[in-house]
């Protein structure tokens, strides 16, 4: 009966899209902010 | 009504690759830059710790409601991810502002007043840059300065 | 091979110079500075003198890094088990294996950026064409020496260096950076090719990685968001289909060990984004997907042939006397990015197919069908090469699927050019009917499966194909001559309903006119109550629709 896909850790009702923070295929929940590169502005990068 | 189809040798063969490397699936990590304080979910945590994050955790409002502190952290600890960039936002939100040659946030004091050409009156982050830049732990200061 | 005479032990101290560069305070932002010292040495050591020296430079490069995680991971596993064999992670060896993969990636990283600032330095900013050549110039390197590696190493094969290799390389080549503009197709078009080498079906230990790299935030963005006018689609369901095609002999025989149902899973998961972010491309690229997709792989196949375009809404199904018909987007074509009549072989069966469409002849072109889409070669399409002639190999499932579909495009095209649209009495007394009806009765139950599954999968959101199809399978129903054929047609419907979501608003409408209206005496059916909760069923449904 195949299985139920809404407990695979994607919030399938998000309004937003889910790719941005898709956390791969094996991935159980989401990717958190600190795990996304982000290209912030150069001064920012203070190390 | 198609009933089974016997695997050809090839498939008997790709299947063991692929057993084979189950043993070594990937980590979410591989697939990131390198990130020296949070490599992404490189230990499995108790499972009594919350393993997803807060709904909306990835939300400028979320940001908003942490300590400055916290968003400091956040800023010099996980630089050039996205918890950087809202931690900035949420900074901004709470009347912070980036000095942006000093790499340090200050917020104005009510009647801003110059005091060099770089500096006005408010109140600092002091952000121990030397130390910080060789991730010492001795002696690393994070302190509130008053720039009078 | 045969490097020139210490090119190796020179490729080593120069990459190794790279890396304290890279590593240094001093490297300045993007390593722009220790870029610019490098470069230098390398002129220095003549290794950008020739084309073939810095293929060569390369190829060591990647074998260094390769060595090196290999190394790292086999003092971990060392450590851990003593030379045992390895065991899934726990806590501690998980910190253990994230070490030494940091080790690995700092050595892995270093080299990737030293070819990214190479591409986007070599040639003029004007001529991209430098820098792709070169771009695939390492990606041929790494294919080749991945394959060479797996055809050594057999199940000894370590994914990781080529995993963090393709993976960083392709985060360098896709930051916003107004040098990489140019490049940007190019690139993933590079891309897609050597993951299409590196498919899973060729390279069965590289799946996971493989999966990884396909569905990462960044390629899937690139190539289904960002790419201009949706250049990257076509590649992407190549992609996929690659997928597809590598799982269906597993999934065909639905016995999923371990490993394949992680895949299966990540799938899964994979098209779940797809279906919630870009549902559009999977209603544009369907017919390749179920192509490839085992015919008993239900869910998988529900997930895709339940996109519907985002802006449209779908009527509840079991909204009371719901008027299909009167649906605006009901009469319109829906895109299908493939040329079907291709796919009908022989060419043979083509040309005498048309040839009946058009004036009914040859006459004898219905008894003959059957024969023509009996497999007499090992079968195409789903990847499961078995001997022709084994039991659920008979038919030639891919030249099935486009006759159906192909035949049904030219009947609606027929009907619309008079005016009508397709319903229980337009769709009849046709040449593209008399096909349909006469594979709904000549065929066995394993082809007239596979018949009714082609039909099945054109039941989708509100559309032509939907509309036609859906009348198509209710007129079979009606009109078929024996009853195994309205058993059969049930059986088709119903192995789609039963499973867990999502399923598609086509079939729901079709399974709900089949129980409600009276026309088609479906509740006198024997095998409505063959079993009691076949029957129980049955009635739920039928309790939801009043």
């Amino acid at each position: 009966l195949g299985s139920d896909l809404t407990s695979l850790g994607l919030n399938l009702n998000s309004p937003e899209n889910l790719y941005p923070n898709f956390g791969g295929p094996w991935a159980e929940s989401p990717c958190r902010p600190q795990d996304i590169d982000y290209h912030v502005p150069q001064e920012y990068l203070v190390n | 009504p198609l009933g089974s189809t016997p695997l050809s040798a090839d498939h008997e063969q790709q299947f063991k690759r692929l057993q084979a490397s189950y043993f070594r699936m990937p980590h979410s990590a591989d697939n990131e830059r390198l990130k020296i304080h949070f490599p992404r979910q490189p230990v499995v945590t108790p499972q009594h710790f919350p393993q997803v994050p807060p709904p909306l955790s990835d939300t400028v409002d979320f940001f908003q409601r942490l300590s400055t502190e916290t968003l400091f952290f956040i800023f010099y600890y996980l630089e050039g991810t996205k918890a950087q960039y809202l931690a900035a936002k949420a900074l901004k939100k709470q009347s912070w502002r980036f000095h942006t040659k000093y790499m340090m946030w200050f917020q104005r004091h009510e009647e801003p007043k110059a005091i060099t050409d770089e500096f006005e009156q408010g109140t600092y982050i002091f952000f121990d840059y030397d130390n910080w830049g060789q991730r010492k732990k001795e002696n690393f200061t994070f302190e509130y300065r008053y720039l009078e | 091979f045969h490097d020139p005479q210490g090119l190796q032990e020179k490729t080593e101290i120069l990459l190794r110079e790279w890396i304290t560069l890279y590593h240094s305070n001093t490297a300045g932002p993007g390593s722009a500075t220790a870029f610019t010292h490098f470069v230098k040495q390398m002129n220095v050591h003549g290794i950008l003198k020739t084309d073939e020296l810095i293929t060569r430079f390369f190829r060591n490069c990647v074998s260094y890094c390769r060595d090196i995680c290999l190394r790292s991971m086999n003092e971990v596993q060392q450590n851990q088990t003593g030379g045992g064999t390895p065991t899934p992670t726990t806590t501690s060896s998980a910190v253990a294996s994230s070490q030494c993969r940091n080790k690995c990636f700092q050595h892995v990283d270093p080299f990737v950026r030293l070819v990214a600032l190479l591409i986007k330095h070599s040639g003029e900013a004007t001529n991209p064409s430098t820098k792709i050549n070169l771009l695939n110039k390492v990606l041929g390197l790494v294919c080749g020496i991945m394959m060479h590696d797996i055809e050594t190493n057999n199940l000894e094969f370590y994914q990781l260096p080529y995993h963090r290799i393709l993976m960083m390389l392709f985060l360098e080549l896709n930051a916003p950076e107004p040098v990489l503009e140019s490049i940007n197709l190019a690139v993933l078009m590079a891309f897609t090719q050597t993951l299409h080498l590196l498919r899973p079906s060729k390279c069965a230990g590289f799946s996971y990685a493989w999966l990884e790299i396909v569905s990462h935030r960044v390629f899937v963005g690139r190539m289904l968001a960002i790419a201009p006018q949706q250049k990257g689609w076509a590649m992407y369901s190549m992609l996929l289909t690659d997928l597809f095609r590598f799982l269906a002999p597993y999934l065909r025989n639905a016995e999923l060990a371990k490993p394949l149902t992680k895949l299966y899973k990540g799938t899964l998961r994979v098209l779940l984004v797809l279906l919630h972010d870009f549902p559009e491309f999977l209603c544009e690229y369907h017919y390749g997907f179920c192509d490839a997709i085992p015919p008993n792989c239900i869910q998988m196949r529900n997930l895709i042939l339940s996109a519907f375009p985002r802006n449209m809404r779908l009527p509840d199904p079991f909204t009371p006397n719901l008027k299909v018909d009167m649906l605006p987007e009901i009469a319109i074509t829906p895109k299908i990015h493939c040329s079907i009549s291709s796919f009908i072989t022989p060419v043979e069966l083509r040309n005498n197919l048309d040839s009946y469409l058009k004036n009914r002849t040859p006459v004898t072109f219905l008894t003959e069908l059957r024969g023509y889409l009996q497999n007499v070669t090992p079968s195409s399409g789903i990847g499961v090469s078995g001997s022709p002639g084994e039991d659920g190999m008979h038919y030639n499932m891919q030249s099935l699927n486009a006759l159906v579909v192909y035949v049904g495009m030219q009947a609606i095209a027929h009907i619309q050019s008079k005016g009508q649209t397709p319903s229980m009495s337009t769709i009849a007394h046709s040449a593209h009917m008399d096909i349909f009806q006469n594979l709904a009765v000549d065929m066995d139950t394993e082809g007239r499966y596979l018949f009714l599954n082609a039909i099945a999968n054109q039941l989708r959101y509100p559309n032509s194909h939907t509309h036609y199809f859906s009348c198509t399978l209710l007129y079979l129903f009606a009109e078929a001559n024996a009853e195994a054929i309205q058993e059969q047609i049930t059986r088709v419907l119903l192995e789609r309903l039963i499973v867990n979501r999502p399923h598609p608003w086509g079939l729901l409408i079709t399974f709900i006119e089949l129980i409600k209206n009276p026309s088609y005496k479906f509740w006198s059916h024997e095998f409505v109550k063959c079993a009691p909760e076949i029957e129980k069923l049955f009635e739920s449904v039928a309790r939801s629709c009043m």
